[in-house]
């Protein structure tokens, strides 16, 4: 739920610092949550160049925020140890966003009870809930399966759960850390106006008619078909995998039915680039002759070429295979384009069958390395022995390191019902040219959910940096050294041999109960997303706003200006103002923070005030009743005199 | 095997926000939240 107020709202590009006390893994990984943002909302993110307002990312002893834009200039988020997974970093930027956790809603007792005798002692004013002047829901639902729910055992003082979904199905649901959910970005979109993800352009499941607004191309001998089903395969489309009766949908070329030398173009709708670089996803069903071809091109346009000129970009490399292959593309189309799939019949092949498409997705960003697919993966889950690892192909990046995923399917020793991700190094004997120990390279492990739309996603993600610093636990060897030297030689399936390092990651990557969910698996497999990057240059210092257009108004309109106490001057609707420290049980406050004020001192006020007033008010009362009781006193002489008249 | 064990980042341990921010020692708002100036007044 949000806080209530314009004025906690952040423009929609938000200045970040990421200060140099940052572990470098942490950096990478906010880099990466930055871009989810960008992926998913309207939110961006720009390196501070004197703006007046700004995150300052910083390692603090934990993982905190502050709610809303404070107005303080540099206002700090804090990613301390252990809190360098993306979904932790997302939460805390939810909270400068403006949003506080979803169990504080003001409805929170319809929908989970707080169980308050198992709450740690004093833990109990986490639970507080805010009431609808000060927090809106921004008109969506409760949602338990937000990012900013707390998890069922939040607080406790013992091994009972502290909240109780009334729906028990929600039980384990809360509390989930991997990835915005559908009503998160809800509220975000609702809470700044968003109509668009930044680096979003295009997804297609192929469920409506109208596919996506894209287009047979001009000049071809055949076109892609609409179908739920294509004779030589495949039965069903991706999306839906035929669950639904009068749904799933995919296109298909038939070259099954084609000529020889026949194509058929497939062209997305126009787009828009704003970043010059795009990764294209889409799953790839190939029942055609093993020489039929699937190429990528771009038609791009500009005023020389208003109709377009089409560019060359790859041939996919899938052979012909009974399954939905997975396939990444970077683009680099810097001007209007459209994406162009090609079908070529090129040779004489099966007499059913062809080239199918499902689940296309297009952004700017940049695509994953490697794909590693585990068949069959609820088996393999349920059936490994505790303890027991398998692991992905060998993957060299570009820079020339080779490194794999260790996976325990059933979680290591001690950790039943978790699946255990580890990241190690490898290397061959006759390997050279790289640099050991292994300087700042950032493997991201990420278990893909599987969902048509790529803004929908919760993909499972952990990254670990290569520190060439770090040593081994109890050794003077560097963990991240030559894997020929502080690893191990193991023999590959084809009988080949290398040498794996030491692997570095969690026990904890996820739960069965979360693998089995959403569509992490899906026809049975699951895909593992692997990338390696060099993140050396996160070493480096950000650079400071420096050029005198860059420079902030702040330092300029407060040069003159001198907050006392440890205050700092701000600029604040164009002019400065000091804003004052604060400590736990004193204050500053004035115009340069020149005054100071304690709880005890407001204490002593508030008390001598009331005594003031009780004092007063018991004069006042003691007037008012000596001049009342002299009226009476007039009176009734008055009445005496009187009286003696009568009788007279 | 290699000569060197491998290594749990996190010590084996699911921690969340909130585990992480109680063994700092933090006590903030709800767990994870800071307040300014004029909230704490």
């Amino acid at each position: 739920n949000s806080i209530i107020g314009d004025k906690y709202r952040w423009p929609l590009t938000i200045p970040y610092y990421l200060e140099d006390d940052l572990e470098i893994n942490a950096k990478g990984v906010t880099l990466k949550a930055f871009e989810q943002y960008r992926l998913k909302s309207c939110i961006d993110f720009k390196p501070w160049s004197g703006e007046a307002n700004y995150i300052s990312v910083f390692k603090g002893n934990g993982c905190f925020s502050s709610v809303g834009n404070r107005h303080v200039g540099k206002q700090r988020l804090s990613i301390g140890a252990n809190c360098d997974r993306i979904a932790t970093i997302e939460h805390e930027f939810l909270h400068a966003l403006g949003f506080w956790h979803e169990q504080s809603r003001a409805d929170r007792d319809d929908y989970v009870r707080i169980m308050w005798d198992r709450i740690s002692e004093g833990k109990e004013h986490n639970f507080n809930t805010y009431d609808d002047t000060t927090s809106s829901s921004l008109g969506v639902p409760y949602d338990y399966g937000s990012m900013m729910h707390y998890s069922k055992n939040a607080f406790r003082n013992g091994t009972e759960p502290t909240i109780v979904t009334k729906i028990p199905a929600f039980s384990d649901v809360i509390g989930q850390r991997m990835e915005f959910s559908d009503s998160d970005l809800l509220k975000l979109h609702r809470l700044y106006n968003c109509t668009q993800g930044s680096t979003f352009l295009d997804s297609c499941d192929f469920e409506r008619e109208n596919i996506c607004g894209m287009i047979q191309g001009q000049g071809d001998k055949a076109d892609w078909v609409r179908v739920a089903s294509a004779a030589g395969g495949p039965d069903t489309d991706y999306s839906n995998l035929g669950k639904c009766t009068g749904s799933g949908y995919f296109m298909h070329f038939s070259t099954g039915t084609a000529s020889t030398g026949d194509t058929a173009l497939l062209e997305s709708r126009l787009l828009y680039p704003k970043r010059g670089y795009q990764c294209l996803q889409f799953f790839y069903y190939n029942s055609a002759g093993a020489n039929d071809t699937l190429k990528i091109y771009v038609r791009e346009y500009d005023e020389a070429n208003p109709s377009g000129t089409l560019r060359f970009i790859q041939t996919i490399d899938g052979s012909p295979q009974e399954l939905w292959q997975l396939h990444h593309v970077s683009l680099d189309a810097k001007t209007k384009f459209r994406v162009v799939f090609e079908g070529t019949k090129v040779g004489s092949g099966p007499a059913a069958g062809g080239l199918s498409l499902d689940d296309i997705n297009l952004s700017e960003t940049t695509c994953p390395e490697f794909i590693w697919r585990v068949k069959n993966f609820s088996d393999v889950m349920d059936n490994t022995p505790a303890n027991t690892p398998i692991y992905s192909p060998p993957f060299t990046s570009k820079e020339g390191y080779t490194f794999q995923m260790t996976l325990y399917p059933s979680g290591r020793e001690g950790y039943p019902g978790e699946l255990s991700a580890y990241a190690n190094l490898v290397a061959r004997e006759g390997d050279t040219g790289q640099i050991w120990p292994c300087p700042w390279k950032q493997m991201t492990m990420m278990l893909m959910d599987q969902n048509p739309h790529i803004q929908k996603r919760m993909s499972n993600q952990r990254s670990v940096t290569t520190d060439p610093n770090m040593k081994a636990s109890g050794s003077d060897q560097f963990f991240w050294d030559d894997p020929r030297k502080v690893g191990g030689e193991v023999t590959d399936t084809d009988g080949s041999k290398y040498f794996r390092g030491p692997g570095y990651g969690t026990a904890v990557y996820l739960t069965h109960l979360r693998a089995k969910s959403r569509d992490f698996i899906k026809g049975g497999d699951a895909i593992f997303l692997l990338t390696m990057e060099d993140v050396s240059h996160l070493t480096e210092s950000q650079p400071l706003p420096s050029s005198p257009s860059q420079t902030p108004a702040t330092p300029d309109r407060c040069l003159d200006v001198k907050c006392e106490n440890g205050g700092i001057c701000v600029v604040d609707e164009g002019g400065p103002a000091c804003r004052c420290a604060v400590g736990e049980d004193y204050w500053y406050y004035g115009d340069r923070c020149q005054h100071s004020r304690t709880y005890w001192d407001t204490t002593v006020l508030a008390l001598a005030t009331s005594l003031s007033v009780l004092g007063a008010m018991i004069v006042i009362t003691l007037v008012s009743v000596y001049c009342v009781r002299r009226r009476y006193k007039n009176r009734s002489k008055n009445h005496d005199i009187i009286m003696k008249n009568i009788h007279a | 095997t290699p000569k060197i064990l491998d290594y749990d980042v996190d010590g084996g341990r699911d921690l969340d926000i909130f585990d992480i921010n109680e063994e700092a020692g933090l006590d903030l708002v709800e767990g994870d939240i800071v307040l300014d100036e004029r909230q704490t007044r």
